[in-house]
């Protein structure tokens, strides 16, 4: 385990944090899409399929547990709290995701280490992780304003990436027969999809402007 | 036996 590695388990924990935290306060859900909390739960629901069967550390398993029950409780709220249901922007949250997994399950079964069920599980959460934000993206371009929250929410989950293809980079240079092809090219569209809503979070912290993504 | 591969990352 090295640094960057640590730092992006963190700055994704935070993310996490960060959106129960903000559901929890203000008891609303403006803003977030659920298609792309329930894209994240389906990712983390079929990468840890190994979570009883293979243990790594301590850590990992803690930390997966905590990512499963973290994302699962968001897509409840969501879904079933009475307070919390009201605020969900059901008619701008219209990303059709369904396309989405089915193109990551086809191009798992395609392109994965292992033709298993585990193996073809796992590199399909690390494509649907992939494009798992697009749903949110859209939905900010649909609201045009960005609260800061979920701005901050999508801006960790940007470094979270960012920190997770630097430790792959630093791996790859300090041990030997290392290699990740798909979750590196996964994670490098991933962390592209973000560098646009970045560029934008930029300029408005540059020009002290509340964030408008270009409709 | 090989040691089976093992996702180590989250």
């Amino acid at each position: 385990m090295n640094i960057f590695r640590f730092a992006g388990d963190m700055t994704h924990l935070i993310s996490i944090l960060i959106l129960l935290l903000k559901i929890y306060a203000t008891k609303s859900c403006a803003g977030i899409s659920l298609k792309t909390q329930e894209l994240y739960a389906l990712v983390f629901l079929t990468r840890y399929l190994d979570l009883f069967t293979d243990y790594v550390s301590l850590y990992n398993t803690v930390m997966k547990i905590v990512f499963i029950a973290s994302s699962l409780a968001i897509v409840w709220c969501m879904r079933r709290h009475p307070l919390v249901r009201r605020s969900y922007d059901k008619d701008l949250d219209t990303f059709r995701h369904q396309y989405v997994v089915l193109a990551c399950f086809v191009l798992a079964l395609l392109l994965n280490e292992k033709f298993t069920i585990q193996e073809v599980f796992w590199a399909f959460s690390i494509y649907l992780e992939a494009v798992a934000i697009l749903p949110q993206l859209v939905l900010l371009q649909r609201s045009g304003n960005v609260d800061n929250l979920t701005g901050q929410y999508v801006l960790f989950l940007g470094a979270y990436r960012g920190l997770y293809i630097i430790n792959w980079i630093y791996r790859y240079f300090t041990e030997d027969h290392f290699t990740r092809w798909i979750a590196c090219v996964s994670g490098l569209v991933q962390t592209g999809l973000y560098a646009d809503f970045f560029y934008y979070y930029y300029l408005s912290w540059k020009t002290n402007t509340k964030l408008k993504l270009p409709a | 036996p090989i040691q089976q591969r093992l996702h180590d990352e989250l």
